[in-house]
């Protein structure tokens, strides 16, 4: 395991850890969309089909343990818990999100390495994470006014998504036979940034993106952050409460 | 098919 990956990883829980915080200490998930968090529920629970069937590391086994149970107990303590429901912004938090698993799962029926129950369902994993952000964006949008600790939430996810990439950079000059796309979804990359899309006209491209490989869903998650970092950095710099334009 | 590329990771 390289420092990238590790750096990703401890972002990520860094993210989780956050956002568990909100809800338990705070008993508030206002600005935190639902449908994101059950998307990620989703994106585990697929993903880690081979939790008792293959052992990779005991890292490995802890560290999903610990993503498949903090993101039922979200999805658990927003549906039922009875102050923290309360808190919920309903009417705001509107995306239907079937718009996003049919999609993600014929991809994955379609474009796989291998067509087993376990592979399909690992690809449409890969798929789904990364657009399973957009609920979340959409509401951050609507909400304009972001708390603390949403925006901290958003952050690392949006950190352990590019310290992923230069995982996958690494593995890729470290590991010959690892990935393939790499230099394809770059340059993509490269181009998409130098026309400073914004976050609806994302969505349609990374949909289309997201049909070239498996690989390059990572990449189009980090994209859609692109816009909010530039937000979240501009109100640390003038040290102002963080909104987002329309 | 955890030999396939990737799926050590998380």
């Amino acid at each position: 395991m390289n420092v990238f990956r590790l750096a990703g990883d401890m972002t990520h829980l860094i993210s989780v850890l956050v956002l568990l915080l909100k809800i338990h200490t705070i008993k508030s998930c206002a600005g935190v969309s639902l449908k994101t968090q059950e998307l990620y529920a989703l994106v585990f629970s697929t993903r880690y089909l081979d939790i008792f069937t293959d052992f990779t590391s005991l890292y490995n086994t802890v560290m999903k343990l610990i993503f498949l149970g903090s993101s039922f107990s979200i999805v658990w303590y927003m549906r039922h818990h009875k102050l923290v429901q309360r808190s919920y912004d309903k009417d705001h938090d509107t995306f239907r999100h079937q718009f996003l698993v049919l999609p993600c799962l014929i991809l994955a029926l379609l474009i796989h390495e291998q067509f087993t129950f376990k592979e399909v369902m690992w690809t449409f994993s890969i798929y789904l994470e990364a657009v399973a952000i957009l609920p979340q964006l959409v509401l951050l949008q609507r909400t304009r006014n972001i708390d603390n600790l949403t925006g901290q939430y958003v952050f690392f996810l949006g950190a352990y998504r590019s310290l992923y990439i230069l995982n996958w950079i690494y593995r890729y000059f470290t590991e010959p036979h690892y990935v393939h796309w790499i230099s394809t979804t770059s340059m993509f990359c490269v181009v998409l940034f130098c026309f400073g899309f914004t976050i609806f006209k994302w969505y349609l491209i990374s949909v289309l993106l997201l049909t070239l490989s498996a690989w390059m869903s990572g990449f189009v998650q980090t994209l859609l952050y692109a816009d909010f970092f530039y937000y979240y950095i501009n109100s640390w710099k003038n040290n102002v409460k963080l909104t987002l334009q329309a | 098919s955890s030999k396939q590329p990737g799926h050590d990771e998380l």
